[in-house]
Formats: structure tokens, C-alpha cells, sequence
């Protein structure tokens, strides 16, 4: 999925 | 990653140092919600289900481990550890938490990015962090007198989620497509809820006198 819907913060 | 995250991130790392030296250092949980680490456990377990699956980077992997490792043992700690069990004031600690993962589980499958079960966790991490303090802020108002270790641990938990909302508005101000409004609005309600610590946090800091929460 695009990397900004991965949930890249904690 | 910019200075805001890194400095929320590095603000609940300390926190749960805080909580974590207490406890070994005083070999005392007294003060301490219980209720609140069980949420704690379940907001990470709940949110980092993409520990395996997705890889960001190797921080955030390790910060995910770290996360998940201590809140568990805390939890570990609180409940099974033989000399520091008997210092959990059961009897103070009374905040009916059900409903807050209920509450927030059922908020979780309206309000969500996609609907999808890892989306659907991650939203009822989001939320459920936001209340998680709750129980512990219940317990300090009803156990009167706060320890020094306690406060901190208290201020620097609510402090990261404040740093992070900076770091949303960085992100929105910088990034195009920024728009994270589930953790956005989460968060300003979780910072919300500790304002009234904050401030007799903030009256206790300048009079130099002990904390002291209004029953």
C-alpha cells in the first residue's frame, strides 16, 4: 500500500 | 521523522523509564494503575500487529519491541512480581476499564481509515490510548499525596502525545497529502484530559510543594 497509509508513526 | 516525533517518541520512552524505576527502585507499584498498564499492554499489542508485517524502519521496529516488551512486563510485574503485588492499591484502583476498551472498540469499528481488522485495531489503539490514563488519574485523586516518580511518569505520558500533536502540524504544514485526522483528533482529546494535571503538576512545580490532585 502507498507509504503514506502505512502507519509509519508509534 | 522530524524533531516534534523524535521528541514525543524519546518523552515516552522516558516515561515508561520512570514507571520502570520506580517500581525496581522502590519495589513498590503504590500509586501505580494497574488498570492503566493492562491499557497500555493492549493499545501496543493492538497497534503494532504490523511489527511483522510491514517494516518502516529499524527504529521504529525497536521502538515497537520496546513498547510491547515493557508495558507487558510492568503488567507482569504488577500482578505477579511476589513483593511488588502486595503494594497495588487494588482497593483505590477501581475504574471500571471495560467500558473504555468497549467503548473505544465500538467507536473503533464505526470510525476507522479502512475496515479492515488491522485497521479497525489500529483506530481502537488510537482511541483507547486517548482514555487509557483515566484509571490512573482516578487513583491519584483518591491516594491524595503523589509521589515524585509517579508525577513524572504521569507528566512525561501526557507530554509525548503534545510533542506528537506538533509534530502533526509540521507534517500537515510540510507533507501534501497529510491528513491523519483519526490520531489528529485522538490525540488533542488524550492531551485534553491531562490539562487539569498539567496544571496542578505546573501550581506544585512553582510553589515547591507536593503534588497534590483535588479529590
Amino acid at each position: 500500500s502507498e507509504p503514506s497509509e502505512k502507519h509509519d508513526e508509534l | 521523522m522530524n524533531i516534534f516525533r523524535l521528541a514525543g517518541d524519546m518523552t515516552h520512552l522516558l516515561s515508561i523509564i520512570v514507571l520502570l524505576l520506580k517500581i525496581y527502585a522502590t519495589k513498590s507499584c503504590s500509586g501505580i494503575s494497574l488498570k492503566t498498564q493492562e491499557l497500555y499492554a493492549l493499545v501496543f499489542l493492538a497497534r503494532y500487529l504490523d511489527l511483522f508485517t510491514d517494516f518502516i524502519s529499524v527504529y521504529n521496529t525497536i521502538m515497537k519491541v520496546v513498547f510491547i516488551a515493557s508495558s507487558l512486563a510492568i503488567v507482569w510485574c504488577m500482578r505477579l512480581h511476589p513483593l511488588v503485588k502486595r503494594s497495588y492499591d487494588k482497593e483505590l484502583d477501581t475504574f471500571r476499564h471495560y467500558f473504555l476498551i468497549g467503548g473505544t472498540f465500538v467507536l473503533a469499528l464505526v470510525l476507522n481509515e479502512k475496515f479492515t481488522l488491522q485497521e479497525i485495531l489500529w483506530a481502537f489503539s488510537i482511541y483507547l490510548e486517548a482514555v487509557a490514563i483515566l484509571p490512573q488519574l482516578v487513583l491519584l485523586q483518591r491516594s491524595g499525596n503523589v509521589d515524585n516518580l509517579t508525577g513524572q511518569y504521569v507528566f512525561f505520558l501526557g507530554a509525548y502525545r503534545a510533542f506528537y500533536i506538533l509534530n502533526w502540524i509540521y507534517r500537515y504544514l510540510t507533507e501534501p497529502r497529510f491528513t491523519r485526522w483519526i490520531a489528529c483528533v485522538s490525540g488533542i482529546v488524550q492531551t485534553g484530559i491531562y490539562a487539569d494535571f498539567f496544571y496542578y503538576y505546573f501550581i506544585s512545580w512553582k510553589n515547591n510543594s507536593k503534588l497534590k490532585l483535588p479529590a
